[in-house]
């Protein structure tokens, strides 16, 4: 967060409503909290607001105070992981960072043992924060997310932060997070999730029910160099977040595929795969490997004082190591491995400690990211947006390894990671911030907020397009004035799920109405008030798919909006009927509907929707795509 | 056979009419659903306070049961997810 708030535009200075800002509570689900960082420190924060009803599982080491109001842990089946610490404390690591990427204190001269120094800083820091503990070592079960979710609702929380999810697509029904989310939805509690790290393979996404918030991970600015300098002068630019300063010093480089351990031959012992290289040829080594491995998996090298990997793998999924490392594309690995073979002396390298460099292209979806399409309803596109997950630095739990690696013997108070958990609480925040200035606003104006504002992503640098990035990059500042609103309400989501084969009877358990399904057409989909249009169809098929939308005025009293269409596809016509919305009144609601006809060309072909009225642009992706 | 037990999560929406639905009453319907031997050890959580539901240890016959069960939304197993 030393940079992610400010590459957004997002400066300490913003214009902010502070007495609101408090009331504000987060419900962070994950891995606990660390109470001590001084992310947490609570110092100039008053009582917990009145309309706090939960509670602080209080024991001899862990306490809450004027920030953390509330923490409790789940562990249904009653049996704790060896090395866990029972109670909301949190011995991972993860909760703590996301926690404190949505609220936490400014912090001056944060960094990771030197990197990424800067103020670090939550996106609604005077917010307070509710922690409930469902993660453990061995993962977070659906019983425990479904307690916490029963208890944060009731608690009064106004936004949770969801940074986890399963390995599949399942049902709204049949999963946790999708079930507690709409129970948050229908007390007006906003819920943002990640939606996982499973890119880039298309329909990877995991958390995609149309009443949250789907978060996507991209890049900043920013991006750590972990240069490598062999014994004959030569310097290569890798990636990695690299603590270790070794000064300089030229160690003796040696490839792994040279070193196999019987019964594996070169081919194997080269990918560093545990239990397949020599280890006693690689003690006080630097060892290059031809595989980008995890930072546990350095104990396939383990003596060895550095490792530097080469791969053509993505260079934005970067991790720190327990031992110096390196990543470098495959060109300069050739060229490492050339001088390997080809040196008269003993080839020798050094690794220096990562710096800051500027990236350009940013920002980008990272590789990792879950894409999309939505495996459930094709129609409604996830992910909604995406934010910074690449490189974050944030609060860590000092008891924890920062690279999760147990060789690790590093402790740090502020650790740089990636992944769509710290993307989450970006988005969560910027949602906490744009209800303290508007309190009242329905989750689904929240979000409609967020995803007509965000930031046009580059669909050239981004070749999945939605799929990857949504509606785009989040702009926490546009997203206080988005002038009109897709507003849904609980019941609008009933008839959605009527056209999704849920029948009368189940929906009226859900939503405890007496509302009925008017109708049971999967095209119920097309009606729902979602700020975004997706269409799934087929090569052959002709396309004539109408979408009707509400749009509410929040923007000036008198505001006439004009539609406009951005398609670059010719073989698709979009229209708008009607073309022209003008408001008399704040609140004031107004309808139209989209008309796509045609026949698709390509893969995605990707157009939006642009209403303005001089003032606002409320813009919204529209992207249609061949199924499957 | 408890030995082939499994934990799962029986949905069941909304309190109705805000009515909470304490231990007591899902322990009350399984017995009826299942049957009076039915070891209320074996409900291991009830949602009370937002939505309405419990976790329970269960065989698949009694899922089965429990899945056609009147205000039952759905039975899933109670599965694990990991953090992003």
């Amino acid at each position: 967060t030393t940079r992610s708030w400010d590459f957004m535009g997002f400066s300490e200075q913003v214009k902010r409503v502070p007495a609101v800002e408090s009331n504000v509570i987060v419900g962070v689900l994950d891995s606990g909290i660390w109470p001590e960082s001084p992310s947490f420190d609570h110092a100039g924060y008053g009582s917990p607001p009145a309309k706090w009803k939960g509670s602080c599982e209080v024991s001899a080491n862990f306490s809450c105070n004027n920030k953390i109001i509330g923490a409790r842990s789940y562990r249904s089946n009653g049996e704790y992981p060896e090395g866990d610490i029972k109670g909301p404390r949190d011995s991972d690591g993860h909760g703590t960072h996301t926690a404190s990427i949505v609220a936490g204190g400014l912090v001056r001269r944060a960094s990771m043992l030197g990197l990424g120094l800067g103020t670090a800083r939550g996106g609604v820091p005077s917010a307070r924060i509710a922690a409930y503990k469902v993660c453990w070592s061995d993962g977070c079960s659906d019983a425990d997310i479904l307690a916490a979710f029963d208890d944060a609702i009731a608690d009064g929380v106004d936004i949770i932060s969801g940074s986890l999810g399963g390995s599949g697509a399942r049902d709204y029904f049949n999963d946790s997070i999708a079930i507690g989310s709409f129970h948050a939805m229908k007390k007006g509690i906003l819920t943002s999730l990640a939606v996982g790290n499973n890119g880039p393979d298309f329909t990877t996404i995991v958390n995609f029910s149309p009443w949250s918030l789907s978060v996507a991970a991209s890049t900043t600015d920013r991006k750590f160099e972990t240069k490598v300098e062999l014994g004959d002068g030569r310097e290569f630019s890798g990636v990695s977040v690299n603590t270790f300063d070794i000064k300089g010093k030229q160690i003796p480089l040696v490839y792994a595929g040279d070193i196999p351990k019987a019964p594996f031959d070169s081919s194997v012992s080269r990918l560093c795969f545990e239990n397949t290289v020599d280890l006693k040829l690689v003690k006080g080594k630097i060892v290059v490997c031809d595989s980008l491995t995890v930072p546990g998996g350095v104990v396939a090298v383990k003596g060895a004082v550095g490792i530097i990997m080469q791969d053509d793998s993505s260079h934005d999924d970067t991790n720190s190591f327990p031992i110096p490392a390196s990543h470098l594309g495959p060109k300069a690995g050739a060229l490492v491995l050339s001088y390997i073979n080809s040196t008269n002396s003993i080839p020798t390298a050094t690794i220096k400690k990562s710096t800051e460099r500027k990236r350009k292209r940013a920002p980008s979806v990272a590789s990792f990211s879950s894409r999309g399409p939505n495996p459930i309803t094709p129609n409604i596109l996830k992910p909604d947006l995406s934010g910074p997950g690449v490189e974050i630095l944030a609060a860590w739990s000092p008891v924890s390894p920062p690279s999760g690696a147990e060789e690790d013997n590093k402790r740090v108070l502020y650790n740089i990671i990636s992944g769509t958990s710290m993307a989450c609480p970006h988005v969560t925040a910027a949602a906490a911030y744009v209800k303290s200035f508007h309190p009242t606003w329905s989750p689904s104006a929240l979000k409609s907020a967020l995803i007509t504002t965000a930031f046009p992503m580059s669909p050239k640098h981004n070749p999945d397009k939605e799929f990857g990035y949504g509606a785009g990059h989040i702009n926490p500042l546009g997203a206080v004035h988005p002038g009109l609103i897709y507003d849904a309400s609980e019941i609008d989501y009933v008839q959605f799920l009527c056209g999704q084969g849920y029948t009368t009877e189940l929906l009226q358990l859900v939503s405890e109405d007496n509302n009925t399904c008017s109708s049971n057409n999967s095209d119920t989909v097309f009606d729902l008030n979602y700020p975004s249009f997706a269409l799934s169809t087929n090569i052959s098929k002709p396309i004539n798919q109408v979408y009707k939308r509400t749009v509410t005025n929040v923007g000036s009293k008198y505001a006439t909006y004009k539609a406009t269409v951005i398609n670059p596809w010719k073989n698709l016509e979009i229209k708008v009927n009607p073309s022209v919305l003008s408001f008399k009144n704040l609140g004031e609601k107004q309808s139209f509907e989209v008309t796509i006809r045609g026949k698709i060309r390509k893969d995605i072909e990707s157009a939006s929707l642009v209403w303005d009225d001089g003032k606002h642009k409320v813009r919204s992706p529209i992207t249609v795509f061949i199924a499957n | 056979n408890y030995d082939s037990q499994k934990t799962y999560i029986v949905y069941m929406g909304s309190h109705s009419k805000g009515k909470v639905s304490t231990s007591s009453h899902h322990i009350r319907l399984l017995k009826e659903t299942i049957g009076s031997s039915f070891p209320p050890h074996s409900l291991l959580h009830s949602f009370k306070r937002s939505f309405n539901g419990f976790v329970a240890k269960l065989t698949e016959a009694e899922v089965k049961k429990v899945s056609e069960m009147e205000g039952v939304i759905s039975v899933f197993p109670n599965g694990k997810k990991q953090l992003h």
